[in-house]
């Protein structure tokens, strides 16, 4: 069976309401390592990977692979449920048709206890190759997001350009054109307010913005955020969180001309 | 214009 404690609800209600409209119906797939996530987005444009390790929980115990299957809308109407600070303990059986919820208000004189259907979900499940990427990018989470509401303004697509001179997002629309140009930013005091550019290769590529603006939702995940940009291949943006978990978003880059 | 790429295309089926 699976018994999972988490110290705060947030965590699991941050991650639910980053995915919950890029992806419905989706497997929590749980083992003792923790509980993944893969889904695509309905036109196989973007593909979300989430892994909250065992680690992120105290205690975690799951001793043979179960998959919950989730209707995310579904478990959305249970996690607002939850205050941000309750404690979060999900059980499950293991061969489950509901996944009970139970939080706890931290001074504990409040218990609310739920039990979701659960869903029989066929899910195909994608090989993602380990990639030496071109530029890895990493930069404040909320400035991503700044850029990319900004630039979905004025286009339905963005141009990544990462070069010696730094990381150009550049878009061109009906009513003119506009770039941001972001360079290395080294802040001792605050180091979530860094910029940092590693490059092997100069790379371009252009992705639409309707998904990167969708993938920002996750931006209370982590004040910092990681861009993986290889030519021809899909972008990873990375959302890491404490205890090795992680939310990643694939999007698959625009091709031709 | 640009046509969008498939994920699919990218990642193979496991």
């Amino acid at each position: 069976m699976l018994e999972a404690r988490l110290e705060q609800a947030q965590l699991l209600k941050k991650v639910v309401d980053a995915i919950k409209d890029l992806v419905q119906d989706c497997n929590f797939d749980c083992n003792d390592s923790g509980i993944a996530l893969q889904a695509m987005d309905n036109s196989h444009v973007a593909l979300v990977s989430m892994m909250l390790k065992a680690e992120s929980f105290n205690p975690f115990r799951c001793d043979r692979n179960i998959a919950i299957g989730l209707n995310l809308v579904s478990l959305t109407k249970v996690l607002r449920a939850a205050q941000n600070e309750d404690i979060l303990t999900l059980k499950a059986e293991d061969a489950p048709d509901s996944l009970n919820l139970t939080f706890e208000s931290s001074d504990k004189d409040r218990i609310s206890e739920y039990d979701l259907k659960l869903m029989d979900i066929d899910q195909e499940h994608l090989g993602i190759p380990d990639t030496d990427y071109s530029a890895t990018i990493s930069m404040p989470s909320a400035e991503f997001k700044r850029i990319c509401t900004d630039l979905m303004a004025m286009s339905e697509s963005v141009t990544i350009e990462a070069g010696k001179d730094g990381i150009k997002f550049a878009c061109n629309g009906d009513i003119g054109n506009g770039s941001i140009t972001l360079r290395t930013v080294q802040d001792v005091e605050n180091k979530e307010n860094n910029i940092e550019i590693a490059l092997t290769e100069p790379v371009s590529l252009t992705f639409s913005l309707k998904y990167l603006v969708n993938f920002c939702k996750a931006q209370n995940l982590s004040k910092t955020v990681k861009l993986h940009i290889s030519n021809e291949v899909p972008l990873l943006v990375e959302y890491a969180m404490e205890g090795g978990s992680y939310l990643r978003f694939y999007l698959a880059p625009k091709i031709g001309d | 214009g640009a046509g969008q790429g498939n994920i699919m295309s990218f990642f193979s089926k496991k």
